[in-house]
């Protein structure tokens, strides 16, 4: 059984996945069973619905600027194609024969293939709003390494400017992504280093704030502030990294699934 | 996304389909 790593995918896929093990199962043991019903019908029904995927697909393709998507998603919408295309050579030769062995194979294998080029296809999907999210995620590391050369107040307004509505998109967006990964383990990962970033953001400023501070007025202690507020960024930067390579997990890890 | 609305679609087919299939050995065994 395919493991799906969203819930989206696994409340599309899961229930016709389970029916095509089923379906793989009844012919294994009645193969020399009853005749086939005519599915021209419910064939028909399949290709047109493979039609309007491939329609779609291709818009997606031709709207995104992402290369990876652009580069994966034609092989995943040409799998779904040639699958429908073996449904429709089944459903041709069980119509002259329901007994048909190659018809019940290439029906089995059909629906297979209809099943994993639509789970390859809505993976390529999820990996690309993914990386949309990561790419969020990158621009507050950049920020976060800007810390070090702030100096003056000014500065300091504009950096928190830049980095205030960044993070509160980040934020949203983890949240949602942590409601929708069927892995518990990499949903409280997210969970926790949210909150870190959330509680560790106004301690950072606080701490840029001293260290401006001081420099001004040219007080003791730049370098312990400095060294503060570094450490404060970099173990926000540690956080953010910890979220990306968590939102890049789309399989099972075997230590942890327990 | 329309591209969710479409595998949906699929689905709902593949889904009809492979019921039908099923049906007929169902009564067999």
């Amino acid at each position: 059984m395919p493991v799906f790593h969203t819930k989206t995918i696994e409340s599309i896929l899961d229930p016709v996945a389970q029916q095509v093990s089923r379906l793989v199962i009844l012919h294994e043991e009645a193969e020399d069973g009853n005749a086939m019903p005519d599915l021209s019908r419910p064939v028909q029904v399949v290709s047109a619905a493979v039609a309007n995927l491939i329609k779609v697909g291709r818009e997606t393709i031709n709207s995104s600027d992402d290369n990876i998507l652009k580069q994966e998603m034609p092989a995943a919408l040409q799998r779904v194609e040639t699958a429908s295309q073996l449904l429709e050579q089944a459903s041709g030769m069980l119509s002259s024969d329901p007994y048909s062995g190659p018809a019940r194979k290439k029906l089995i294998e059909g629906s297979r293939g209809i099943l994993q080029g639509t789970s390859s296809l809505l993976l390529c999907f999820d990996e690309s709003e993914v990386r949309k999210i990561i790419q969020e995620c990158k621009r507050v590391l950049d920020y976060l390494a800007v810390a070090e050369v702030i100096n003056t107040m000014e500065d300091l307004v504009q950096f928190l400017k830049d980095l205030s509505p960044c993070l509160s998109k980040v934020s949203r967006e983890l949240s949602v992504r942590e409601k929708e990964l069927t892995h518990q383990v990499h949903s409280e990962i997210l969970v926790r280093c949210v909150e870190q970033v959330k509680i560790l953001a106004p301690i950072l400023i606080c701490s840029m704030k001293v260290y401006i501070h001081i420099v001004e007025q040219q007080g003791k202690g730049v370098e312990e502030a400095a060294e503060n507020r570094n450490y404060l960024s970099s173990r926000m930067s540690d956080e953010m990294q910890e979220i990306i390579r968590v939102l890049q997990l789309t399989t099972y890890d075997e230590d942890t699934s327990e | 996304e329309m591209i969710l609305e479409a595998a949906k679609g699929i689905m709902a087919a593949s889904s009809a389909l492979v019921r039908a299939a099923n049906a007929a050995q169902r009564e067999l065994i």
